[in-house]
């Protein structure tokens, strides 16, 4: 079972196309395993991005050094996901 | 669970208790529902379809699929909770009533049902199908962007490890390939409506291509209709516009096929983004969601019965 401890969801928030390309350029690294659950398209919209955890440090220096802002949506995904474990357990014993 | 009304529409479910809701939703009222078998999936799950009917043969029919993103839980909560409505308003409701007097509604509950049980038991954050790609030890392909529409183009990748991945050809995906032959061989759909999460977005054609649909203006102002209606409830505000020019292009998408087919209202729906939770959105929103949505579906319903052609 895939597991997302110290994952990070971030959220950015791009001032310029210059900073979606930016991202976009982010995007095509594969090696830091992103999902993006919102790409980069415009800077009316925010992208989201699912970061795993050996590759948080990489995407916020990338993210800081070019003067991106973004915020942490999720700080750890997996703890959110265990949550919602609870609650679907929680709600089907109440139904039995 | 003795019956529908016992089941909790606030809670996320797995595959065989939605499948198993469904033979009860069917056996409560089968002078209304039927179960319709469109296909298999590549793990050979059956792929189910409820048929919400009060007679005829091949009526003019609404479309609804929920959940083609199989992680994007809050979206196949919402079918669920929506086919439960039509079932219960029907009879009682005036303008549900007259809409089933004269024409069907289609549900896919689960449109990506390999990807929603890998959801349930593998990996949370799944979005694709689970086809075996040959040459790659990535699995998947992105069921929105393999349609014959535009395939190939821009804004899908040709990259099997990619979150957007095409696939090899158009249809591949026997969840795409099952409603396109329904689609086609039913031949009387009017209505095609797309449910995603998470983006607060009411969409129309096209995706692939920067050339307005021919329908655009009635297309526009009706997608305004629909999220008025939505927002009237809790004050959501969503955008609407037609797919690449409100979002990105994309090819390959579900509505750009369907509009192509003839389906002049194809409309795709993205839900509830609270800023918090992204895909996880916590099951105490799921009724709220549905709640909106089906205002802004039953918008479009009813201009499409008002307006036929």
């Amino acid at each position: 079972q895939k597991i997302f401890v110290g994952d990070q969801v971030l959220r950015i928030v791009t001032k310029d196309m210059e900073q979606v390309t930016l991202l976009k350029d982010l995007e095509e690294l594969e090696n830091l395993e992103l999902d993006f659950w919102k790409g980069p398209t415009h800077p009316d919209f925010p992208t989201d991005v699912h970061v795993p955890f050996a590759s948080l440090q990489a995407v916020k220096v990338f993210l800081e050094s070019n003067n991106i802002q973004y915020s942490i949506m999720i700080e750890d995904l997996q703890s959110v996901v265990e949550e919602e474990k609870i609650q679907i357990i929680r709600s089907r014993s109440i139904e039995q | 669970m003795r019956n529908t009304d016992s089941f909790n529409y606030a809670s996320y479910h797995t595959l065989d208790e939605i499948y198993n809701w469904m033979d009860v939703l069917v056996s409560e009222q089968s002078n209304l529902v039927s179960k319709i078998n469109i296909g298999s999936t590549f793990e050979n799950r059956p792929i189910y379809v409820l048929k919400f009917s009060t007679g005829g043969t091949k009526r003019p029919a609404i479309w609804i699929d929920t959940g083609i993103h199989s992680r994007e839980w809050v979206t196949q909560a919402s079918g669920i909770w929506m086919a439960k409505k039509i079932a219960t308003d029907y009879g009682k409701d005036a303008f549900i009533t007259s809409i089933l007097n004269e024409m069907d509604i289609f549900i896919e509950i689960v449109t990506n049902p390999d990807g929603f049980h890998f959801t349930h038991t593998k990996n949370r954050m799944w979005r694709k199908t689970r086809s075996i790609n040959s040459g790659s030890s990535c699995v998947g392909v992105d069921p929105n962007r393999n349609w014959d529409a535009g395939f190939g183009g821009a804004g899908a990748s040709s990259n099997p490890c990619s979150e957007t991945y095409r696939g090899p050809r158009a249809n591949s995906e026997s969840e795409v390939k099952s409603i396109v032959d329904f689609v086609k061989s039913h031949g009387n759909i009017k209505a095609f409506i797309s449910i995603h999460s998470y983006s607060q977005m009411l969409l129309y054609p096209y995706g692939y291509t920067k050339t307005p649909a021919p329908n655009q203006q009635e297309l526009h102002s009706l997608a305004r209709k629909a999220i008025d209606a939505l927002s009237s409830l809790y004050g959501t505000s969503y955008r609407y516009g037609s797919i690449i020019n409100t979002i990105y292009q994309a090819s390959g998408g579900t509505i750009d096929w369907t509009y192509n087919q003839g389906i002049k209202y194809s409309y795709t729906f993205e839900l509830r983004d609270t800023g918090r939770y992204g895909f996880i959105l916590p099951a105490n929103q799921i009724i709220p969601t549905a709640q909106e949505t089906w205002l802004a579906i039953t918008t479009i319903m009813e201009h499409t019965y008002n307006n036929p052609y």
